[in-house]
């Protein structure tokens, strides 16, 4: 079971519209997708069409009242099922601050779960305790990125968060890749930074990190209104508008993650 | 002393972008600006020019160490001025857990500053500790938002917060405005956003609350790509590129701001 952590702790770079559509374009592939909210706002809950306001059994539960994932995930469709987020979460960083084990409460409840061939952990800008049991559960890691300046200042942080994590909690994480998302083409400036993150991402020369083998992925998501328009509709980009370039690029990145395997 | 918190939970909206340029245009109309940056990412810090790594005394030290506003603050022109974020203030969540009037702390700190005509504090993407310092070191408020649907979402948790803090702890917290920010003209999603949140703040329709009297600002910030350039470059949108969209809207933003006074 692959269970990938869509994570940057920089703000609205992509990591909810990602993590619906590839989850999405996954399932159109035959795969069996559960996708988990991790964050408070629980836009990927909105995205997928469920009001978090009417879940009695969400994260929140999960996390603090230890209801297991069976009571807490909802079924979206033959292939798919969601853990949606609340906001009582927003409060979960001083709830959990002195529970034993904070971090792996999550891995803990789906480590056994078998039903799945992905598992899509969708977390909020910041690396507090939520992300973390996101890290903690995952064994691969892809890093939206905009290819913006600031983008670039805040990846060493974040690598060093995913390196204490693999070191002292869970030694399978690795770093599958970063995707370039809401690229406008032929500016400079994406230009450039991506030229700058290429020059990192060098497979294998960061020897024995969790990211020596982690790529930038070929598939590069452009700009696209349609993206933005569809979360209000409760749809993924394949369901709203499928023949616009959100909906080609998703199902190229899902192709090229299914077909690709773990990190290689 | 005009004290605005730049604050939005959701991430990637133009907070700091905001921040920076709207205090530059506001010093090239001869105010004195000291900007606070509340973000553990620091983008703020980055944007004017300084690398937080050098900063030994920051918001850090003074949230954590009672340092004064004058050890921390570092002077970036005759006019201007910053306490600079660091790293370390990803902790502070768990550092000032219990921390007696921890979310008063830089309000205490900065309350009888008199060298200023504004403070500017760019909050980062969350509602925690560090938010709740800058909302309770304000006088006003400014949300900025993309017109996006999930945008929409968050707008009530952030007011039910503001009104928490107006209730418990700075009465005098007011929301001066909604900015809308990165906007792509002509496109149909933004004009239903758009319609939507001017129904909802209506001046004087929600009488007794915070944003009683706030508006929509009539400037709008259009997506400019020079606005996510000059990041880099260490400057405001007025240095890096004067003639550009983005430095003609800002500068209609700080003369706005600046000339219709409080949340009037
Ligand atoms: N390729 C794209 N083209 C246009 N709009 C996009 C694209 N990708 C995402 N968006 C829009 O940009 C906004 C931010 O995207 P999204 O919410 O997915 O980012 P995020 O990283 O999950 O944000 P947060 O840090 O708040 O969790 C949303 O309104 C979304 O609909
Ligand atoms: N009007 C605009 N046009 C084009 N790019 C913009 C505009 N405003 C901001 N940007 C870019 O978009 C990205 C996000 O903006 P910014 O960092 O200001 O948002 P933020 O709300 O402060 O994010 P965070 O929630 O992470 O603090 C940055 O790379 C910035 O340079
Ligand atoms: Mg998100
Ligand atoms: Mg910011």
């Amino acid at each position: 079971m692959r269970r990938i952590a869509i994570i940057n702790q920089k703000g609205g770079v992509g990591k909810t519209t990602t993590a619906v559509n590839v989850g999405a374009g996954l399932a159109r592939r035959g795969r069996r997708v559960l996708w988990i909210d991790l964050d408070p706002q629980a836009h990927l809950t909105f995205h997928l069409g469920i009001d978090p306001r009417s879940c009695s059994a969400n994260l929140h539960t999960l996390l603090t009242r230890h209801q297991t994932l069976k009571e807490v995930r909802q079924s979206l469709g033959e292939r798919t099922a969601v853990v949606p987020s609340h906001i009582d979460l927003a409060t979960a960083e001083g709830e959990l601050v002195s529970v034993i084990g904070r971090e792996t409460i999550l891995r803990n409840a789906i480590l056994n779960e078998t039903e799945y061939d992905y598992v899509i952990l969708d977390c909020p800008p910041s690396l507090g305790i939520l992300t973390l049991n996101g890290l903690s559960a995952a064994n691969e890691v892809v890093i939206p990125m905009q290819p913006h300046f600031l983008a670039l200042q805040g990846v060493s942080t974040l690598l060093d968060t995913i390196r204490l994590v693999h070191d002292r909690i869970n030694p399978e994480l690795r770093v599958t890749g970063v995707l370039l998302c809401m690229h406008e083409p032929n500016t400079r400036l994406a230009c450039e930074v991506i030229d700058d993150l290429r020059a990192f991402f060098v497979p294998g020369r960061h020897a024995e990190t969790p990211w020596a083998q982690a790529r930038i992925f070929e598939t590069i998501i452009r700009r696209n209104i349609k993206l933005a328009e569809c979360p209000s509709h409760g749809m993924s980009i394949f369901d709203y508008a499928p023949g616009s370039h959100g909906a080609v690029d998703y199902q190229k990145l899902a192709d090229e993650i299914d077909e690709t395997g773990f990190a290689s």
